[in-house]
């Protein structure tokens, strides 16, 4: 009843939101003095976060989504100590992947996952409803191009004359 | 600071991102 489902495959966005309760995360992002995020469930929220802070930016790297599968199945189901060779379960990955277990999905579902969540951030952000002012809350990054450091830093902080020394990330 | 929030899913450099903002100052949730 929950998690991705075809013919969208997007993340549960809305579950998620629901199950970490909105009260309370409305409440983390107005008082507990938030000024970066990654990793779950951050991403999963990104339309939420956009709405309650108007003031915060968003930043995404579009990688090929089969790499990124590939990637992200051989890190699920290695056998080391954190995903002991896919047996690692988390609420997340059911909401994101729509298997508690990154195992008992496969590639080919993650990446159209990944190609769902990266369509629904450029819809939100950069379609052709979204405002100007929305548009620019947006840096779309290669994390691999030789100034990405810098950019992230102009992003983050402005014009501020420390970026001039960060070059890769 | 107004936050920033990166939008990739897991093993798409969120430690990268992580670790770089951090470097900048910045407080970093991971």
């Amino acid at each position: 009843t929950a998690g991705a489902r075809p013919p969208y495959w997007r993340p549960d966005y809305r579950r998620i939101l629901q199950e970490l309760g909105e009260e309370r995360m409305h409440s983390l992002l107005m008082h507990a003095g938030l000024q970066a995020a990654a990793d779950e469930a951050w991403p999963l929220m990104f339309e939420f976060i956009a709405k309650t802070r108007s003031d915060a930016r968003f930043v995404i790297w579009l990688r090929d989504a089969n790499d990124w599968a590939r990637s992200a199945w051989n890190f699920f189901t290695a056998p080391n100590t954190w995903s002991r060779g896919g047996a690692y379960a988390n609420r997340f990955f059911l909401l994101s992947y729509g298997s508690c277990r990154i195992a008992d999905s496969n590639p080919k579902t993650l990446a159209k996952v990944y190609r769902a969540h990266t369509k629904a951030v450029l819809e939100y952000f950069h379609g052709p409803t979204a405002s100007a002012a929305l548009r620019n809350r947006l840096l779309v990054l290669d994390f691999t191009e030789q100034l990405a450091g810098r950019k992230l830093c102009q992003f983050a902080l402005g014009n501020h004359a420390d970026c001039s020394k960060h070059t890769a990330l | 600071v107004p936050p920033i929030i990166y939008l990739g899913l897991q093993k798409t450099a969120t430690s990268a991102f992580a670790n770089f903002t951090s470097l900048l100052g910045l407080v970093t949730v991971h």
